[in-house]
């Protein structure tokens, strides 16, 4: 079934979150969505699936969405 | 593994750490305990030395604390960030923070300190986050029951300090790479339609999310089964599988582990004491008989009678020609048996008794 509104806004947030604690992506870049063009923000998420052995796809995916849930070391996967 | 950009190192072998406080979780000599285990992993492999101080300044200085700790670096409550820690170098530096919003174990419950200590610590020496999931250095938590340095971790550590001068140099267990052409495995099982493949503390299937295949602990589906299973198999009428190590074996229905197990495979099944451990096994799912393989032999057991069939055990190569004389792994889809022995899997057929295909073992996953 189609994520509700607030399923999806609540993932986008996780996402957001996640890349810039890890990620080095700057606070306050636009949010990232299912239909997310190209922006720092997607090559930020594709480093992310890169580092995980996923499939780089630049979307937030089920499979990036489960390891971005895990708990973590809280420091950054890339040099800040 | 990964080394902290700019290659920050401790020039000093003999470092101090001191625990300047104690989460209520634990008691302090488990504390204690679990921090001198995780900093014991890396001087066993490294020609650093780690002296516990109570009081002033140490190099390496421990403590929990919860969201905004005066480090510009707040945690975040319970779950998400566990602990951080920071390079090398004086002040900070070193130091290691856990959020005292997580409750801290000693066991496989979440989260076991002496895991998240042994990882921080890696940080405090000179390591960044590792892209093997087998290692320490991976940044998800993950307990598979033992804390131990994968090779990846010690191959890090040892870039930056050199071995240490233990005669005897400690080496950690390598993460099987799915690719790899001289991939074997320990044993093969279906599970509810997919194919799962074990090997050490892993597990790997084929999915769509992964490039080639997933590649993931044992202890994220079972975390009571041990490491180093020998054979599996599933009863479909049952929803169950099965799992084999030594004289013993533990079921499952899904991700639950079923009550009474792990079991005894003599007085179960019936094997003679002779028998130490089962090689491979497999659940014909028509007919509900299942095959154990021991050395060059097998015993055909009646899932449905549950007892063994008279007039076993046979010679593997008399009903099963062409396939040898030993089994590593075993599973059934679509009615045709698939055995692995080293990096070779033949495909065959129960009812005409012949090989159909020869493959690599690893043909199961994209590479």
């Amino acid at each position: 079934f189609p994520a509700t509104s607030k399923t999806q806004e609540e993932e986008e947030e996780v996402v957001q979150k996640y890349l810039e604690n890890y990620y080095n992506l700057k606070t306050g870049w636009r949010k990232i969505s299912k239909q997310t063009g190209p922006g720092q923000s997607v090559e930020k998420l594709k480093q992310m699936q890169e580092f995980f052995g996923l499939k780089v796809t630049g979307k937030p995916d089920a499979e990036t969405l489960k390891i971005m849930k895990q708990p973590r070391c809280g420091v950054p996967d890339v040099a800040n | 593994f990964v080394l902290t950009p700019g290659n920050p190192r401790w020039e000093q072998a003999q470092l101090t750490y001191r625990i300047e406080n104690y989460t209520p979780d634990l008691s302090r000599a488990d504390v204690d305990h679990a921090i001198e285990k995780a900093f014991q992993l890396w001087s066993d492999v490294t020609p650093l030395t780690f002296t516990k101080v109570s009081e002033g300044q140490a190099d390496i200085m421990l403590s929990f604390v919860r969201r905004d700790h005066d480090d510009n670096n707040a945690f975040d409550g319970p779950g998400g960030q566990l602990a951080h820690a920071y390079q090398p170098g004086s002040g900070i530096g070193g130091d290691v923070h856990f959020d005292e919003d997580e409750r801290w174990t000693k066991d496989f419950r979440n989260y076991n300190l002496f895991r998240v200590a042994a990882h921080e610590l890696g940080h405090s020496l000179g390591l960044a986050h590792s892209t093997d999931i087998g290692a320490l250095m991976y940044p998800s938590y993950m307990f598979s029951g033992d804390v131990q340095l994968a090779q990846d971790d010690i191959n890090g550590i040892q870039a930056i300090y050199g071995a240490s001068q233990n005669p005897n140099q400690p080496v950690g267990p390598q993460t099987p790479q799915v690719c790899d052409s001289k991939l074997t495995f320990d044993a093969i099982t279906t599970v509810r339609g997919e194919i799962m493949f074990f090997k050490d503390r892993f597990y790997m299937r084929a999915t769509p999310f992964y490039p080639e295949a997933e590649l993931n602990f044992i202890s994220v589906f079972w975390p009571h089964l041990p490491n180093g299973l020998q054979a599996a198999y599933e009863v479909a009428h049952r929803d169950e599988v099965l799992f084999f190590k030594g004289n013993k074996y533990w079921a499952v229905q899904g991700q639950d582990m079923l009550p009474g197990y792990p079991k005894d495979i003599h007085s179960s099944f019936g094997f003679p004491r002779s028998v130490k451990h089962i090689d491979a096994a497999v659940s014909a799912e028509q007919t509900g008989k299942t095959y154990f393989f021991v050395a060059n032999k097998y015993w055909r057991y009646d899932e449905y009678k549950r007892s063994m069939d008279a007039g076993y055990p046979k010679k593997i190569a008399d009903d099963f020609p062409g396939i040898g004389n030993k089994v590593d792994a075993v599973f059934e889809k679509d009615g045709f048996f698939y055995f692995f022995h080293g990096t070779r899997q033949y495909k065959f057929d129960p009812k005409t008794q012949r090989i159909l295909t020869l493959q690599k073992a690893n043909s199961w996953f994209n590479c």
